[in-house]
């Protein structure tokens, strides 16, 4: 779960 | 996306905003560390790979972009159009010796050990210590311009907004990711002198003076 939403920042 | 994240990333865009409008309206890159320059572009290119192959709003990937974008600009006018105003001799900062380390803290400390995860994590790492030539420019000058200082505020403040940002996002989403918070502390701390010196005399009109 954190690897995908880790990508939303910059 | 919170008003912390958007105020972060607004911070960063504007910091580099300034810095290209300092060197394209001064003409001049005297008191910018070309290397902290060098390593922002490695830190860009490492970590924004994903723009080709992940699509996550248009928004990050614009300011991607405009991120790249704006570094390249910034390399280019510092080492080509303006090259004669670059302040070679005090900008001696060894950036090896940030590379080094970065590279295998990432081998050793990182989420996923795959191509893309290591080049992240050490992006992450990286961006905490890219700014140590550029401090260490100033401190060696002795003063920064007031442009400049408002450059390395805004800059400095991108990722302390980023810090409130990765609070906020554990208590309303429980998501955290401890190698962008640790990296994020350091980066912070970094500046906190600077944000000192910065609060207490560049807002009083006063030129930034380190003390000798």
């Amino acid at each position: 779960r954190i690897e995908e939403d880790k990508k939303d920042e910059l | 996306m919170n008003i912390f994240r958007l105020a972060g990333d607004l911070s960063h865009l504007l910091a580099i905003i300034i810095l290209l409008l300092k060197i394209w309206k001064t003409r001049s890159c005297a008191g910018i560390s070309g290397k902290s320059q060098v390593l922002f572009a490695i830190v860009y290119l490492t970590r924004y790979l994903d723009l080709f192959t992940t699509y996550i709003s248009l928004y990050n990937s614009i300011m991607k972009i405009v991120f790249i974008a704006a570094s390249g600009a910034t390399l280019y006018l510092m080492y080509v159009k303006f090259k004669a105003t670059y302040d070679h001799n005090h900008d001696s900062f060894r950036i090896e010796f940030l590379l080094i380390p970065c590279v295998i803290l990432a081998l050793i400390i990182n989420h996923d050990f795959t191509v893309m995860e290591i080049l992240w994590t050490f992006s992450i790492y990286l961006e905490s210590v890219a700014i140590l030539p550029q401090l260490f420019l100033v401190s060696k000058t002795g003063e920064a311009e007031s442009i400049t200082s408002h450059y390395l505020f805004a800059l400095g403040s991108y990722r302390a907004l980023y810090l409130l940002n990765w609070i906020y996002r554990y208590m309303a989403e429980s998501h955290y990711d401890l190698i962008a918070i640790f990296a994020g502390v350091v980066q912070t701390i970094l500046y906190c002198d600077f944000f000192y010196l910065y609060i207490t005399k560049v807002l009083k009109g006063k030129k930034l003076q380190l003390p000798a």
